[in-house]
C-alpha cells in the first residue's frame, strides 16, 4: 500500500 | 537511487567495517559504547523486520541483512569475545531515558497505527539518539583512538548525506517523509561538536582530545 511504499530507504 | 543516498549507504557500510577493524586489530572494544551498539541492533531489528514481507530491491534486502547481522555480531564481540576489554564504568548513559520517549513518540507520531508502522517510527526515533551513549562515553574519556573517530565520522556523515538525499528527492520526486526528516536532522545535529573536533584535530594529524 501507499504508506509502506514510503519506506524504500534504509 | 541517487548519488547522495548511495554515498550515504556506503558510508554507513564503511562505518561498520571500520568498527569491526578497530575491534579485531586492537583485539579490544575499549572506547566503544556497548549501549550504543545494543541500541543500533534494536534499531535495525525493529526497522528491517519488514524484510520478510516487503520487497524493495535486492540491494535493499542485502543491506538489511547485512545491518542486522553485523550489529548482532558486534554485540556478540563486545559482550562475549572481547568482554574483558569492555568498559561499563564509562558507559553510563541511561538508555531507558531514550527508549521510553522513543516508544511513546512512536505510538503518537507514526504514519499508521499498525505494529509495523509503529516499529518503523520507533526505529527512526531511536536511531536519532542511539549515538548519545557513545558521545557521552567520549565526553567522559576526553579522548578517542583515531580509528574510533573515523568510525564516528562515517556514521555521522551517513545521516548527514541522507539530508542531501531528501532535499534532492523532494525536488526531483516530490518525496516527503517528515518523520525521517526531523529525526535525521536531530541525528545529524548531535554530531556537530564531534565533526568540529574531527575536522580541526584528526584531519590535521592530531589526536582526538576534548578541550578541558
Amino acid at each position: 500500500d501507499d504508506t509502506r511504499a514510503a519506506h524504500d530507504e534504509l | 537511487m541517487n548519488i547522495f543516498r548511495l554515498t550515504a549507504d556506503l558510508m554507513h557500510l564503511a562505518s561498520i567495517f571500520i568498527l569491526l577493524l578497530k575491534i579485531q586489530k586492537t583485539r579490544s572494544c575499549a572506547g566503544i559504547s556497548f549501549k550504543s551498539q545494543l541500541l543500533y541492533a534494536l534499531v535495525f531489528i525493529t526497522r528491517y523486520i519488514d524484510l520478510f514481507f516487503y520487497w524493495v530491491s535486492l540491494y535493499n534486502t542485502l543491506m538489511k541483512i547485512f545491518f542486522i547481522g553485523s550489529s548482532l555480531y558486534i554485540v556478540y564481540l563486545m559482550q562475549v569475545k572481547f568482554r574483558a576489554t569492555n568498559d561499563p564504568v564509562l558507559d553510563t548513559f541511561r538508555i531507558e531515558y531514550l527508549l521510553a520517549p522513543c516508544a511513546l513518540l512512536a505510538l503518537v507520531a507514526n504514519y499508521a497505527f499498525t505494529a509495523q508502522e509503529i516499529l518503523w517510527a520507533f526505529s527512526v526515533y531511536l536511531e536519532a539518539g542511539a549515538i548519545l551513549p557513545q558521545l557521552f562515553m567520549l565526553q567522559r574519556r576526553g579522548e578517542a583512538e583515531t580509528i574510533t573517530t573515523h568510525y564516528l565520522f562515517a556514521l555521522g556523515a551517513y545521516r548527514g548525506l541522507y539530508l542531501l538525499n531528501w532535499i534532492y528527492r523532494y525536488w526531483a520526486e516530490g518525496y516527503v517523509d517528515w518523520i525521517a526528516w526531523i529525526a535525521g536532522l536531530v541525528q545529524t545535529g548531535l554530531y556537530t561538536d564531534f565533526f568540529y573536533i574531527y575536522y580541526t584535530k584528526v584531519l590535521k594529524g592530531q589526536k582526538f582530545e576534548l578541550p578541558a
